[in-house]
């Protein structure tokens, strides 16, 4: 549950209007405070946004964070 | 294998993306 209060934290530092989902704008804006190229955080997104719809729901961003702490497989 | 090689790359860039949000996060009260 500490990495579940996590990712909700990691998750409001990126929807900044807490709407929900992450933009692509949104990853934008992360430019210039996370030392990550532009090209790069839109990496990011199209890696996590699974279903490629343009939103990045607290699901996805979750599923890819443990993926990156536990391996994949992990739910 | 092109394709493993992005997905490889991707997977370091996300490992980058998340260590950054972690080290955001160290050192806030």
């Amino acid at each position: 549950s500490a990495v579940l209060e996590k990712t909700q934290d990691f998750f409001q530092i990126c929807d900044v209007e807490g709407k929900g989902f992450i933009t692509r704008r949104d990853m934008q804006r992360l430019h210039g405070e996370f030392p990550l190229s532009a090209d790069e955080l839109e990496n990011v997104f199209d890696t996590l946004d699974m279903d490629h719809n343009g939103y990045l729901t607290f699901e996805e961003f979750s599923s890819g964070f443990s993926e990156f702490m536990f391996g994949p497989g992990v739910p | 294998d092109p394709n493993m090689k992005g997905a490889a790359a991707n997977e370091g860039v996300l490992a980058n993306f998340f260590n950054s949000l972690l080290s955001k996060k160290t050192g806030v009260p």
